[in-house]
This record gives structure tokens, sequence and C-alpha cells, in this order.
């Protein structure tokens, strides 16, 4: 996907490879934003992959009180990034014991992408005031307690950071992909089958201002008398990190 | 330390197997009616969510909730005769989403296709290869992709197969064939191959 392709090779570029997530379709963008809730399945039995982080249509200002003050999102510089990448993959296969055989699969690619994004994020001292200053709706809203419902499968997060683009932006990628086969069955009496197919790709995808590329989240704990963004969800060190909640 | 890559493959092989082990026993037209529910779902992942939750609340809470379209169409199949959901069943099925959770929208689409050109098996093949003799190193490692199932597919396909093995993080270098190996992307090629074995399950007439 160049979509994909693109936002990972952005994060890479900032440095923080494993800090931001990559956002792999445009569609769930708009859900990305600072504020927004992320939820994510805990893992079940022992399943060796990572569970995703799942957006949801909400954000951490539903949950809250309406009033003053409203939170401040930081901006960083405009950061300018272009990029062209060229690129192929190639696949042989030899057989032994009798049986010999030759198969090749390639492709060759460009892609281009020019990009001006900006980083938003919230400081500590928002989320400090954040945590005096506005309590959890009161009654809790359904979908609250919805996701309450599933505190036993799914953690709750709310995205502090968004890498956004700040103009109109355009991906272009143009490829060639050719695919050959030939394949020799010396055990059916030498018996041969050849294939070539050649096919010229070109992909355009326009990204809107103002969508989101990449984003960090945080563990977010909403009890019965108060919510709270874990800074260090990991370490459990539970009192001293929890900020603004008694737990 | 190879034998660390072979016991992680084992125990990934066991574990899909132990899963999935209630869906061989659905007759291979309902199996085949799943896999095509399936298929269009990996269209839509929001749908494919959506069934994710809906099966999930229904196993933890015995409350089944309906669902429209191929969502529904799964859950019927996994209802026995009274309305009740198979709790095995279920859990095999969720075994399957959660897989298919794990992976991007551009491997998703890459899997329907696969589907379609009937080479979910030389796909896991190579997964389980690639797992098996790469799984140890820790750090980045070339080696060449091991292509044994490769032989027997039409060129497209296999340019299919590579793609969706680069999908998840892995590079191949032209046009010497070598792989680069990536500790990193383990989880991904699991959640890959739990993937393709339900899959694979599911489409396998016999």
């Amino acid at each position: 996907s160049l979509f994909l392709r693109t936002t990972k090779s952005l994060v890479g570029e900032l440095g923080r490879k494993g800090e931001l997530v990559p956002v792999d379709s445009l569609s769930s963008s708009s859900r990305l934003r600072p504020f927004c809730l992320v939820r994510k399945k805990h893992r079940r039995h022992l399943w060796p992959w990572d569970t995703p982080l799942i957006p949801t249509d909400f954000s951490l200002l539903d949950l809250l009180e309406p009033g003053c003050p409203e939170p401040e999102v930081n901006r960083s510089s405009p950061i300018n990034i272009w990029e062209k990448v060229a690129g192929g993959l190639s696949g042989a296969v030899s057989l032994s014991a009798g049986l010999q055989g030759q198969v090749a699969g390639s492709s060759n690619s460009a892609c281009i992408s020019a990009l001006a994004v900006q980083t938003l994020w919230i400081s500590p001292g928002t989320w400090e005031m954040l945590l005096e200053k506005r309590k959890l709706r009161s009654p809790r809203p359904p979908f609250l307690q919805e996701l309450q419902s599933r505190k036993e499968r799914e953690s709750l997060y709310v995205v502090t950071e968004a890498v956004e683009t700040l103009q109109d932006a355009i991906l272009q990628s143009q490829g060639q992909m050719l695919a050959a086969g030939q394949l020799s069955l010396l055990q059916l009496g030498h018996v041969q089958v050849q294939v070539q197919s050649h096919m010229d790709t070109e992909k355009v995808l326009s990204i809107p201002r103002g969508s989101i590329l990449a984003y960090r989240v945080l563990q977010l704990a909403v009890e019965e008398d108060g919510w709270a963004v874990l800074y260090f969800p990991e370490g459990k060190l539970c009192r001293g990190t929890r900020r603004g909640i008694d737990f | 330390s190879q034998d660390s890559g072979e016991i992680h493959l084992q125990s990934l092989q066991e574990q899909a197997d132990g899963q999935l082990q209630d869906l061989a026993t659905l007759s291979s037209e309902l199996r085949l009616t799943l896999l095509g529910a399936l298929r269009e779902l990996l269209q839509d992942r929001q749908a494919l969510q959506e069934l994710e939750d809906t099966l999930e609340q229904a196993l933890d809470t015995g409350l089944l909730a309906q669902l429209e379209g191929p969502g529904g169409l799964v859950l019927s199949i996994l209802q026995d005769s009274t309305g009740n959901l198979s709790c095995s069943r279920g859990g095999a099925i969720l075994y399957i989403l959660g897989a298919l959770a794990a992976l991007s929208e551009p491997q998703l689409r890459l899997l329907a296709q696969s589907i379609e050109r009937r080479i979910l098996s030389q796909e896991l093949e190579l997964v389980a290869s690639i797992l098996e003799r790469n799984c140890n190193q820790m750090e980045e490692t070339t080696r060449p992709l091991p292509t044994g199932g490769l032989c027997a597919l039409k060129s497209e396909d296999v340019v299919l197969l590579l793609n969706l093995v680069q999908s998840c993080g892995l590079a191949l270098e032209q046009p010497s064939g070598q792989l680069t190996w990536d500790p990193t992307v383990v989880p991904q090629l699991s959640a890959l191959y739990g993937s393709l074995s339900g899959l694979q399950l599911l489409a396998d007439p016999s």
C-alpha cells in the first residue's frame, strides 16, 4: 500500500520507530487526532502477535464535563520530506533430486512523495490542568459504560501526539511488474511450462491537508471516581505514576 | 540455535491446530461458506472488527448480537440447531479473526486475492519455512529465500506471494533472491501464519 509505505517511512525518517504508530489507512486518519480514544484488546491464549490499536469514534473530551479551559495542543515547526524510492523484488527457485525448476517473479517500482507535516502534541502541563479542572461527565455517557463493560478484555488509550499534513499532498507510484516462470519437471518426461506476463502500474493517491499519518498513545484509566493517564503503564508503578486520581 | 526456530514454529503449529481443530469437523461445504464470508470480510476491516467484537462478547456473556452480511453468515454457521453458539467453533473463528486483526489492510487484501487464486497452502509453507529457518536469529541476517513450494505456482502467483512476505517487513534483494531477516517481524509473520493456517483449513476440501 502506497499510503502505509509512506507513513512507515515517515516514522522512520522522524526517528520515532517503535514510538509513533504509522496509520495504515487514510479512512481511519480522522479518528486519530489528539485526544481521540483508541481501544486495544488484551492478548488471548498467549498468541504470539500483538493486538492492534482500534480507533473509536470518540474523544477524551466527550467523556469530560464541558467547560473551561479548552486544552491546548502544541504544534511543532513544519517538516518537509521529499522521498523517491526505487526498488524491486525477485525470486528464483531450484530443486534437486530429479526435479528441476525455475520460477522468477520480479517487479520494479518507483515511489515519490513530498510531504509537509507538523507534530501536534499535548504537554504534561496540559494533562495536569485537564486532570485538575475537568471531571468525568455525570451520568457517564453510554459509550463509556460500554467501554467499561469490556474492561476485562480491552484497554483504553488516548492519542497524545499526532503527525499531521500541513498541505494537500499527492503520493505517486509507478511500477513495472514482470512475472516469468519456467518449470522443467524431469520426472515427467521433460515437460516445460513457460509463462510470461508484463504489467505497467501507476497509482496516485491524494492526501488532504490535516490528515494524520502517525500517532502516539498513552493508556487511559477510567474509574468510578475519576480518570488518569498512565505515563508508565508497563511498570505497574500505580500511585506514583497515575496522576490525578487516588487508586 | 537452529532448534529454537523449530520450537517456535512447532509451538505455533500446535497452538493453531489446538485452536482450529473444531472447524475441521465441519462439512467441506460449510467450511467453504465460511471461507467465502471471510474473504468478503477481508475487504472491509470494520466489518471484520465488528464480527470479532460480537463473537468475543457472545463467548464471554452468552449473549449473541445479530449482524448483517457476511459477518451474520459466519455467526449463523457457528450456531447449533437450537440457536446456541458453539463455544469451540466460536473460539476457532476468534483465533482466525485475532490473527487477521494483527495484519494491515494491504495484507488483508493480499490474503483475499490469495484465496481467489488458491495459493494459501504454498503461502503457509513459505511462511513456516521462513520462521523455522530464521526465528532463532536475533540480528539482521541475509539468507536465500526458501522456495520449495513455489515451483508449482504461476508466475503472477509468485509475485503475489512475495508481496505478502514483503508486507511483513522483510526485504527481498534483487537479483540474488536473498531474504534479509529482521527479528522484529516475528509477531507479524506469526499472525500471518495463524491467519493462513485458519484460512487454509477452511479451503482444504479433504
